[in-house]
């Protein structure tokens, strides 16, 4: 699956491309 | 990688949901919208955590946590461990990750937490798990509200829902929006009395249209009401930070389903979606942004 955002305002999506790699967010 | 329970932070700015590369691996991440950067959580190796939500001042996390146990129904492999969903807890954290704690101690399904606007409650729902096997994972779904002051929990609804969505507090925290299908209990009828079958039917077809309701917080013994019941399928329903409520429905059975925006006024504004499956939604706090899972 996939995430989308649609701009309310200008009526336009945007598939969100995702980098593989993550950063742990530690304490 | 695979997505699930998707949401913003306060500011708009950022996505928060899970990503899983496996079944056995999936983690709260954060991506900003702007840079792009993605960062997560990394949960303990006997637990699961999803369906965060950041709160109103971006200093905690409310999120499931499911302990992590070994398979036991026959398919399921023995030298692996699955979440094990009937005893997940609502916990609650620092944003920065640490002082991680459990908000509930009980038995049942667990699902979709949210704070409320004032970020001193957080609202969530409730069931009981089904027979291994069954096509959904729980159902008898009502709220719940817990008070972060006193740690004290509330049960909001008590309507038994087949299956519901994310609770989502109107500003001023005193009502919430929330989807519910198949509600198995109504206001002064007891469950299973066939001598009420025609009230039961009529309930039905009154909620057929709509799943979409606006409830008050702080008593049990409310109204069954649906909103916006002459559109059909009126169910998502989410508010932003300004009280606008949205949903997804179609006009009628032959249109296609779009994403509806009704103001304080009661005025409705709507967008036609795309033709695709839309597995989860959020609108963002500054009701500019529609995030899909699809």
């Amino acid at each position: 699956n996939s995430i989308h955002v649609f701009d309310l305002a200008g009526g336009k999506w945007e598939e969100i491309s995702l980098p593989a790699d993550a950063n742990p967010i530690k304490p | 990688f695979s997505y699930a329970a998707i949401s913003f932070t306060p500011d708009s700015q950022k996505l928060v949901f899970n990503r899983c590369q496996e079944s056995d691996s999936c983690y709260i991440h954060i991506l900003d919208l702007k840079t792009k950067a993605l960062s997560y959580y990394r949960s303990p190796a006997d637990q699961e955590w999803y369906a965060a939500k950041i709160s109103p001042s971006g200093e905690q996390v409310v999120f499931v946590m499911a302990p992590m146990t070994s398979g036991y129904l026959p398919k399921e492999d023995k030298n692996r461990l699955y979440s094990d969903f009937g005893n997940a807890q609502i916990a609650i954290m620092d944003a920065n990750g640490s002082n991680v704690r459990l908000l509930t101690h009980s038995k049942g399904y667990k699902m979709a937490p949210n704070f409320s606007w004032s970020g001193k409650k957080v609202i969530f729902a409730q069931g009981d798990m089904r027979k291994p096997g069954s096509k959904t994972i729980a159902s008898h779904l009502d709220a719940y509200e817990i008070d972060l002051e006193n740690g004290h929990i509330q049960r909001l609804t008590n309507f038994r829902f087949f299956q519901m969505g994310r609770p989502s507090y109107l500003p001023g925290d005193k009502q919430f929006v929330v989807d519910g299908d198949g509600p198995s209990k109504f206001p002064g009828i007891a469950e299973n009395d066939i001598s009420t079958i025609d009230i039961l039917r009529a309930f039905e077809k009154k909620h057929r249209n709509s799943q979409f309701y606006i409830f008050n917080v702080g008593t049990e013994a409310q109204a069954l009401e649906p909103k916006f019941d002459q559109l059909k399928g009126a169910k998502s329903s989410m508010a932003d930070a300004q009280g606008n409520l949205y949903f997804r429905a179609q006009p009628s059975s032959a249109d296609r389903v779009k994403l509806y925006r009704s103001d304080t006024k009661g005025s409705l504004d709507s967008w036609e979606l795309p033709n695709m499956q839309l597995w989860f939604s959020e609108i963002s706090p500054n009701g500019r942004l529609f995030a899909v899972i699809s």
